[in-house]
């Protein structure tokens, strides 16, 4: 049923 | 000095139990706009975003920016000590290294206080403001939870279909198969039960069920729930407060 994403990458550090 | 009181401490316990479950540590950063959290889960695949307004308060100050490092688990148990219909204020110095719980029973004259140790918590504070999403839905939250409850007996995943006309709830597992499908409607009578799709481009997405049963203890927050959806990017489930707000960024599956 797919492969879990992460959040990494979506978001910079503020 | 943070001084917060809320006119029912039941609003501040259903808001930690919406996402205690999900995140333990979480650092509260409060100022004169209110009080605000952001936290990811171990595994990196679920973000959580509170705001809570100075309006969500009865009384509210905050002169200087104060944070505070909170395990949720210690927190529930104090929050567990007070009545819902209690008054409850926050009170933290400049430099905490602890927060005071305030309940007071305004009937009976009862006032407990309870003191709860805070800690250092080294997390990032992420940027996730300015996402674009090709569709935008808005649904009552109860039954957006009972749709992902209902299809978490099928699979551990659920797909989530977005065209025009239809929102489109797939769950494909070992026993067999679900759907349901919520087509856009306004209730004039009652708006919280209506459904609005708004779309740029179909969406066609799969998320982790067992996630989305971790979102939908939001549901107790408020009447609707807003869904931003993108391709191959987190997902966007907000529920609204009076003043502020409770947001949940999901990533989604991918095909293998």
């Amino acid at each position: 049923t797919g492969v879990q994403g992460r959040l990494d990458g979506f978001f910079k550090v503020k | 000095m943070l001084e917060g009181k809320f006119e029912e401490a039941s609003l501040f316990k259903r808001i930690i139990d919406s996402f205690k479950d999900c995140v333990q540590l979480v650092n509260f950063n409060c100022n004169e706009h209110g009080i605000a959290a952001q936290a990811v889960d171990d595994s990196r695949v679920l973000l959580v975003s509170l705001s809570i307004g100075t309006e969500s308060f009865q009384e509210f100050r905050c002169d200087r920016g104060v944070t505070l490092g909170v395990d949720l688990s210690s927190l529930s148990k104090i929050l567990r000590c007070g009545n819902n219909n209690d008054n409850l204020t926050l009170i933290a110095d400049d430099t905490p290294d602890s927060v005071l719980l305030l309940f007071e029973d305004t009937k009976k004259d009862r006032i407990s206080e309870y003191s709860l140790k805070l800690m250092d918590i080294d997390a990032d504070f992420l940027d996730i403001e300015g996402m674009e999403y090709d569709t935008v839905i808005t649904m009552p939250s109860a039954e957006f939870a009972k749709v992902v409850r209902d299809l978490n007996q099928l699979s551990d995943s659920l797909n989530i279909l977005v065209t025009k006309d239809t929102v489109k709830f797939v769950a494909e597992g070992d026993i067999g198969s679900g759907s349901v499908i919520v087509k856009p409607h306004t209730d004039m009578d009652k708006p919280q039960e209506s459904v609005k799709v708004e779309l740029d481009k179909p969406v066609d997405l799969t998320f982790g069920s067992k996630y989305l049963l971790d979102i939908i203890k939001g549901a107790g927050l408020s009447d609707q729930i807003t869904i931003k959806l993108s391709a191959e990017t987190p997902a966007l489930f907000e529920f609204s407060l009076q003043s502020g707000y409770l947001q949940f960024f999901l990533a989604p599956k991918f095909n293998e």
